[in-house]
């Protein structure tokens, strides 16, 4: 150990103990991560050539295989894994925060997705293969020409009662399906959300479940053409896809029918609240927090240990080189962010418990606090993603010329984050649905719910 | 002016009043541009669209409000050690100056701080920075972050940066010959060519 770093952590003067337990969910949460840390660390499987001298190509073909490692051997880690949180944990030390090509998409939005807007019939058709690995799924909604703005997609998913089929179709090349991850070349279905036509009227976006790669050979589907998007910014292991549809039809059955219906004739039920289908929006904006926070804290952990270890100058001539972490103007760079990891951290915690809460409520029916998450989830998603990212890029500053290097880790931890400001729902159009709901609730003087109740109150 | 003479910097509760005021007032500034906007003519949504970049501030003076008044009330419920609680508490101090200080336009501008105030601020967060010092490396450190996530030679919990980076380097394609290929095919003739007109 470096004495430096060393001296610094004799001089803490809080139980350390105390704090990584807090920070790990506690005494038992903490040891099970512990364990899944070691399994991971000490499987020679998992090891492979640093990502930072590897092609696009060769790290493609190297986070596919880890990816794929991990769901063979995940049944041996029996208890330790026991929920989605601790798979998360497990999927996050093997492919080190890079894409999980059989895990991200498929648990992260398409599974999900399944769950809360498929029937029962509907679920056991394809939640059961889908946690089985027998299909592999992702969730294509943005589009060439529209993100964001979910109302402007373009591909129609027209009802015909004769066949009772619909036909999925992409009119234009704007409405082709881009961006979706692992869509180009991984995955063999897909949630495609298009505008419902019935009779002629159209009852706005759904989703419909697509195959869209053959089972025996993986090639594309009739009516379909599939492929990567080509390199970006960062996050370059990812198939990030586009996706063309003409004319493909699929049966009734696959538009998710939980909350809004067509029957046989063409008759549209609608869904008890118009925004049921974006739930899986919510729940991932509400994880977005957490990276949030837990990207910044790595930004730190990294700028603040190196601080500690590098010196640099002489303040007075023939004095000692100086820790950079000893000069207010570094703590001045550093401090406040680290503080903001912490904010970061309780804040996320916040938002992942109202998630749970809410949809639990919206399960049985209870949909009062759906417009109050869905306004903290957007604002808080595009407040913290923006220190974060602007966070971690005064971390690289903060280490001078080594921080430039690929060597600091935090290039790729930038390129890595920063898509988070504009996926699933751009910064700027989450904050102005933030302030839309804040604006109303002032001007129609309405209490609403507790986190803006403040709004009336006497200053 | 009479809101000024109660501002206690040291009391987080007071600074969560002015993270709420500034919220409130930026929120109110935008909802009554709006009606102006709505009276003069404009629907709705035209009024909406003009007042965006007010809203927008509101906004996010709002999540702000949000992350601070979270971040106190935490620390407050949590069962925490008496040394613990203390440095959570300086690092919601830090967080909740900070930002008073990095926005302090905003703060001035519902009437909530004065210049001085905001000096006051400034030196308030340069004297915390000493307080948080001797625990910056354990606060990273309690995260647990191992050093096989991080990826990071700069970052390494041992803190042997030097010999690592320069193992790190060694892996570089151009090192694998001490010779690149390329010598021969463009510096090489470069040089010939530099070396005869000389003669």
């Amino acid at each position: 150990i470096n004495p430096d770093i060393q001296k610094e952590r004799d001089t803490r003067t809080f139980d350390y103990e105390e704090l990584a337990m807090l920070l790990n969910g506690g005494k038992e949460e903490r040891e099970k991560r512990k364990k899944i840390v070691s399994i991971v660390e000490s499987d020679r499987d998992y090891d492979g050539p640093d990502p930072s001298f590897m092609s696009r190509m060769d790290r493609f073909e190297e986070w596919m295989r880890k990816s794929s490692l991990l769901v063979k051997k995940k049944e041996k880690l029996g208890e330790l894994v026991q929920d989605h949180k601790d798979f998360m944990f497990y999927n996050l030390n093997v492919t080190k925060k890079r894409p999980n090509v059989f895990f991200d998409l498929h648990y992260g939005m398409f599974v999900p997705t399944l769950m809360g807007q498929a029937t029962d019939e509907q679920r056991a058709k394809w939640l059961i293969p889908a946690i089985n690995h027998e299909i592999l799924g992702t969730y294509a909604q943005t589009e060439m020409g529209h993100g964001t703005f979910l109302r402007g997609l373009e591909t129609t998913a027209h009802y015909d009662p004769e066949t009772e089929e619909f036909e999925i179709h992409s009119p234009t090349i704007s409405s082709i399906k881009w961006w979706p991850g692992t869509l180009g070349k991984t995955c063999n279905h897909a949630i495609v959300m298009a505008q419902l036509y019935t009779r002629g009227v159209c009852h706005g976006i759904h989703a419909f479940m697509v195959q869209i790669r053959n089972m025996e050979d993986h090639t594309s589907m009739p009516g379909i053409t599939l492929g990567d998007i080509g390199p970006k910014f960062g996050y370059n292991e990812n198939d990030n896809g586009f996706l063309k549809l003409d004319h493909v039809r699929v049966p009734r059955d696959n538009m998710l029918m939980k909350h809004s219906q067509v029957l046989e004739d063409g008759t549209y039920v609608a869904a008890p609240r118009k925004n049921l289908t974006y739930g899986t929006m919510t729940m991932v904006r509400s994880f977005i927090v957490r990276d949030a926070a837990y990207a910044l804290a790595r930004a730190c952990t990294i700028a603040i240990r190196y601080s500690a270890v590098r010196r640099q100058s002489e303040l007075r001539p023939g004095e000692p080189e100086p820790q950079i972490l000893s000069y207010p103007t570094q703590q001045h760079k550093l401090f406040p962010l680290l503080a903001t990891s912490y904010a970061f951290f309780f804040a996320q915690l916040h938002m992942v418990e109202m998630y749970g809460s809410v949809n639990e409520a919206v399960g049985k029916g209870d949909y009062s606090n759906m417009q109050e998450l869905h306004s903290v989830s957007s604002g808080l998603k595009a407040f913290t993603t923006w220190t974060t990212n602007s966070g971690i890029e005064v971390c690289r500053m903060s280490c001078g010329g080594h921080g430039y290097s690929l060597a600091s880790g935090l290039p790729e931890l930038y390129t890595y984050f920063t898509p988070n400001c504009t996926y699933e729902g751009e910064n700027t159009v989450l904050m102005l649905q933030n302030a839309r709901y804040l604006i109303k609730c002032a001007r129609e003087g309405s209490n609403g719910a507790k986190s803006v109740a403040y709004i009336h109150q006497d200053a | 002016p009479q809101m000024r003479q109660y501002v206690d910097f040291n009391d987080l509760d007071t600074i969560c009043k002015l993270y709420e005021q500034r919220a409130r007032g930026l929120v109110k500034f935008a909802a009554n541009k709006v009606e102006e906007e709505v009276r003069n003519g404009e629907d709705l949504v035209g009024a909406l669209n003009k007042v965006s970049v007010h809203s927008v501030r509101a906004a996010n003076a709002h999540c702000h409000y949000f992350v601070v008044k979270n971040f106190v009330d935490e620390i407050k419920t949590l069962e925490l050690s008496p040394g613990l609680r203390s440095v959570l508490m300086d690092l919601a101090r830090l967080y909740a100056l900070d930002g008073l200080s990095k926005n302090s336009g905003e703060f001035m501008e519902e009437g909530l701080l004065s210049g001085k105030d905001v000096k006051q601020c400034h030196q308030l967060v340069v004297e915390l920075l000493p307080k948080i010092r001797p625990n910056a490396v354990s606060l990273v450190d309690s995260y647990e972050f191992s050093d096989k996530i991080l990826m990071s030679v700069l970052g390494r919990y041992d803190g042997n940066v030097y010999p690592n980076l320069l193992e790190w380097a060694m892996k570089s394609e151009l090192n694998k010959t001490d010779v690149i290929p390329a010598y021969e095919k463009h510096i090489r003739p470069l040089l010939k060519r530099h070396q005869m007109s000389k003669l």
